[in-house]
Parts: C-alpha cells; sequence; structure tokens
C-alpha cells in the first residue's frame, strides 16, 4: 500500500 | 535509490545551500520569506520524527540531519543574525491559512490514525504549499535577486524530479504513494508561473521581474 511506499523517501 | 529522486536530492540540496550562501555573503535576507523558511522547518520536524527509530540509510539519515539543520541555521539567519536586512513588510502572508488546511487534511486523508502517520501527511500536504509566502513576496516586490531564483529554480525541480521518480517506482515496482503523488503534484504545479519565467527571462540574462 502506500503507506510504506515511500517512507525511504525523504 | 532511482536516478531520478538522487537528482531530486541533490537539487533540493542544491537549492539548501544557495539559500544559505547567498544570506550568508551577501549578509541579507532581502527577498526572503522568513514564513516560507519557518515552514519548511515545520515540514522536515514532522516528516523525519523517525530519524532516530527507524534507520534506512546512511545516505537517508545524513540528508534528513542536513535538512533540519539547514533550515534551522536559515531561519537563525533570517530572524536572528540579519533580522535587520528582513523585509516582513513584504512577507505578509497568513501561514495559517496553509498551515490549517494542512492539519485538518492530515487527520482526514493518512495512511493510519497515528501520531507519526499524521504528522507524516501534516509534513508532506505543508510542504507542497510551504513555498507560497515566498512567491507572494517575489509578486510584491516585483522581482528577485537571480540567486534567489536560482534557489526557486532548484527547489522547484526537486519535487518535479520526484514526480519522474514515483513515475518510474510506479513502472517497476508496481506501487505508489498516493499522498506524496498528489501533494507533490500540486507542489510543483504551484511554481508553473516561476518557471515560466525563470525560463523566459532568468535564463536568458534577464532579471525576474513579475510584469506587473
Amino acid at each position: 500500500s502506500g503507506a510504506t511506499a515511500s517512507k525511504d523517501e525523504l | 535509490m532511482t536516478l531520478f529522486r538522487l537528482a531530486g536530492d541533490l537539487s533540493h540540496v542544491l537549492a539548501i545551500l544557495l539559500l544559505l550562501y547567498k544570506i550568508w555573503t551577501t549578509k541579507s535576507a532581502a527577498g526572503i520569506s522568513g514564513k516560507t523558511q519557518l515552514m519548511f522547518c515545520m515540514v522536515y520536524v514532522t516528516r523525519y520524527l523517525d530519524l532516530f527509530t527507524s534507520f534506512i540509510s546512511v545516505y537517508n539519515s545524513t540528508m534528513k540531519v542536513l535538512f533540519i539543520s539547514a533550515s534551522v541555521a536559515t531561519v537563525y539567519l533570517i530572524y536572528f543574525k540579519f533580522k535587520a536586512t528582513y523585509d516582513g513588510n513584504h512577507d505578509t502572508f497568513r501561514m495559517e491559512f496553509v498551515i490549517v488546511p494542512a492539519l485538518i487534511l492530515a487527520l482526514i486523508w493518512n495512511y493510519a490514525f497515528t501520531f507519526f502517520e499524521i504528522s507524516w501527511a501534516f509534513s508532506i500536504f505543508l510542504e507542497a504549499v510551504a513555498i507560497l509566502p515566498q512567491l507572494f513576496m517575489v509578486t510584491k516586490t516585483g522581482e528577485a535577486e537571480n540567486i534567489t531564483s536560482h534557489y526557486l529554480f532548484a527547489l522547484g525541480s526537486y519535487r518535479a524530479l520526484y514526480i519522474l521518480n514515483w513515475i518510474d517506482r510506479y513502472y517497476f515496482e508496481g506501487h505508489w504513494d498516493p499522498i506524496a503523488v498528489t501533494a507533490g503534484i500540486v507542489q510543483t504545479v504551484l511554481y508553473g508561473d516561476f518557471f515560466y519565467l525563470y525560463f523566459t527571462r532568468v535564463i536568458k540574462g534577464r532579471k525576474l521581474q513579475v510584469l506587473p
């Protein structure tokens, strides 16, 4: 889902 | 890490360093919106709460520390060290008009009703509109110093490059982040008018003037 998709992004 | 995301982060770092360079070398915050910088501070603090709890990579942690410290330093230079040069009369945008809606939206649209996820969503929504006081100030003063224009170009480009990164990730990884993508598109669109002026004036060596 979207949640973890971009937590590795700034 | 896609190439677009690396380019985006580097453009972001360039913007932050350009702004610090401009204020430090000219010893002046003229033409710079302190309110935008204050909101960027809020953006980084509310987004990187996981700085000490989740380690993703040295790069990720280093950038988070850089963004938080550089934005605090910028606010310090504007409101303290070079306070006399801060042009408060032209920095009149009401921050609460963007902070409150961002907070309300984050309470409605988030990936989990937890402090961390709501804080993260707030940060994403706030970043999308945090540049508004600066863009208003440029239209109010009618022009911007060249280096301020380059700062805005680098800053606007960073999230535009992230959009390419999200397209890339969707194509290759099959998932995307609706909150980040929606806010990122709004953020980039807000620079539209500035990008037009930048490409039609600053690139040709003329000063960025907002035509009256």
